[in-house]
């Protein structure tokens, strides 16, 4: 463990929390994609099988558990309790177009093809396309409540402190994922053009609204 | 190519 990671997963944490209080105290998940929600509550199902089986730490176990409450939560409250709230005529981006090339990917480049891998390679995959809907939401009205762009510069953030991970891994104990850094480089480039919009607009305090 | 089985990064 290193403090890129314990960073990265803080501010992971950080994303889905800054997002459920957003959801809860507004009552309202206006500006919010429910497909992208969907998606990551299923990487985190994949990914996190291993949960009953495959024990490696207390905090990896707790962690994992918390993520999981989380994504569900947020889709409960997406999908359930705000139902009327959710624009879902802007959410329209086409999951299949996500999930048949990341199903296909996962079953083609993989470490071994096992049930177990092919899910976690299949999560890996598929948490670095899960934003693509929310942000299409955000293109196609416009602009973002400034605590949904506070929401996705901590998302974005993660997977960038997660690299620094993997370098600092790479050279203290020459560990290299290569699906998973291939992957969190193309995750972490989506949010590129965010995270200029969030320092050049949101951090001198004025609304995130796309040309 | 042969990885790390049992990942252990959340």
């Amino acid at each position: 463990m290193n403090v890129f990671r314990i960073l990265g997963d803080v501010s992971h944490l950080l994303a889905m929390v800054i997002l459920l209080v957003k959801i809860w105290r507004s009552k309202s998940c206006a500006g919010i994609s429910g497909k992208s929600q969907i998606l990551f509550a299923l990487v985190f199902t994949s990914r996190y099988l291993d949960l009953l089986t495959n024990f490696i730490s207390i905090y990896n176990t707790v962690m994992k558990v918390v993520f999981l409450l989380c994504a569900y939560v947020t889709v409960y409250l997406i999908y359930g309790k705000f139902r009327k709230t959710f624009d879902s005529e802007n959410d329209s981006f086409r999951l299949e177009f996500l999930l048949v090339p990341v199903i296909g990917l996962s079953f083609l480049e993989n470490y071994s093809f096992t049930p177990t891998e092919i899910l976690w390679t299949f999560s890996i995959y598929l948490e670095s396309v899960a934003i693509l809907p929310q942000l299409f939401m955000i293109s196609k009205t416009g602009e973002a409540e400034t605590i949904t762009t506070h929401y996705l510069f901590f998302l974005g953030l993660y997977r960038a402190l997660y690299l620094a991970n993997w370098i600092w891994r790479y050279h203290t104990e020459n560990f290299y994922d290569q699906i998973a850094v291939v992957s969190g480089v193309v995750q972490t480039i989506f949010y590129c053009d965010f995270f200029y919009l969030y320092i050049t607009k949101v951090l001198k305090g004025k609304k995130l609204s796309l040309p | 190519d042969q990885e790390p089985q049992g990942h252990d990064e959340l």
